[in-house]
């Protein structure tokens, strides 16, 4: 699974997910990253996420939407919120993986409970910050 | 204002015991291309879907991670992409599910989202939208990847009980993300 999120000159957020889905997938099986709410959401007023992992728990615990009504409705920075969903809620349930989040101030959230995840980002520091492992 | 591109290419149990130097090289080296193509986007006044549009589709056209080209294969050996795109400013979005012959599955979201008055279309329906919409159409066999059809093949002999556990435990095995098998 790959995704990327972004906040533009004009302030606007967005969030896409792109995936080949489940090795040995059977039944017409769907994950997380089609569904909007759970492996992908954008929204100016809170943030933007696409997640990545083991999708029957990101779409139970509708991860990428609980991050964002985490900042709106209990006032959670995107960090707290990020890490709570994804190092609590999810972990507590054995879902294994991972997000990245960026709210409208261009603070950035990369949380994972598996061993590595690929990941990266670019700012106006100018050079491109790429991460594998823990 | 700032701007700012943030991707990721999965997560799983990744670790430095099962990536040779050479891998990891190749996969930081295809993450600093989308990041810096898509960035070149938000520098130059782009909006954010079209920075994350560019970012994705670099990383749908590189074998190295599970989506488009390299994606994994179904129990019946055919690979099936899901993909999905949200607009913070509009709150539009659009998806696409078990897509076989469309290149980029994001493009096809995106047109879901800003040529539809739908949010998810999926299977040959949204195969029929997309190249309503002029995507490009590619064969099943475009996203082949040997790596991922044998990642299958040792799944499935597992499955059947003609593989010993220890093959889970290959360095191969650890570019599965997080170790999750239909």
């Amino acid at each position: 699974t790959v995704g990327a999120i972004a906040l533009d000159s004009q302030g606007n957020l967005a969030a896409g997910t792109s995936t080949g889905g489940m090795t040995n997938k059977r039944w017409g099986r769907v994950g997380d990253s089609p569904i909007i709410g759970a492996g992908t959401y954008a929204s100016n007023q809170s943030c933007a996420v696409s997640a990545t992992g083991h999708g029957e728990f990101f779409i139970r615990n509708v991860v990428a939407y609980d991050v964002a009504a985490r900042m709106k409705y209990q006032g959670l920075s995107l960090q707290q919120a990020a890490e709570e969903v994804v190092m609590k809620t999810l972990k507590e349930q054995g879902g294994e993986g991972g997000i990245i989040a960026l709210d409208n101030k261009g603070n950035i959230a990369m949380p994972f409970n598996t061993p590595g995840m690929y990941r990266g980002y670019m700012n106006q520091k100018g050079k491109p910050q790429v991460f594998i492992f823990q | 204002n700032k701007v700012v591109l943030v991707i990721h290419g999965g997560a799983g149990t990744i670790t430095p015991e099962n990536m040779t130097p050479e891998l990891e090289r190749v996969y930081r080296q295809k993450l600093s291309e989308a990041l810096e193509k898509g960035y070149a986007v938000l520098e130059r006044g782009g909006t954010s879907l079209q920075a994350i549009t560019t970012a994705i589709q670099i990383m749908e056209e590189s074998p190295l991670f599970n989506a488009g080209k390299g994606a994994v294969f179904t129990s019946e050996g055919r690979n099936e992409l899901d993909a999905s795109i949200m607009d913070g400013k509009t709150g539009q979005a659009g998806a696409v599910a078990g897509v076989t012959t469309i290149k980029s599955p994001i493009l096809a979201a995106q047109a879901v989202m800003q040529k539809s008055p739908h949010v998810m279309l999926s299977g040959t329906g949204a195969e029929e939208f997309a190249k309503e919409q002029g995507l490009e159409q590619v064969e099943n066999s475009y996203f082949f990847d040997q790596r991922r059809h044998d990642q299958l093949k040792r799944l499935q002999q597992l499955e059947q009980g003609k593989d010993k556990e220890g093959s889970l435990k290959d360095p191969e095995w650890g570019l599965f993300e997080g170790k999750k098998f239909g």
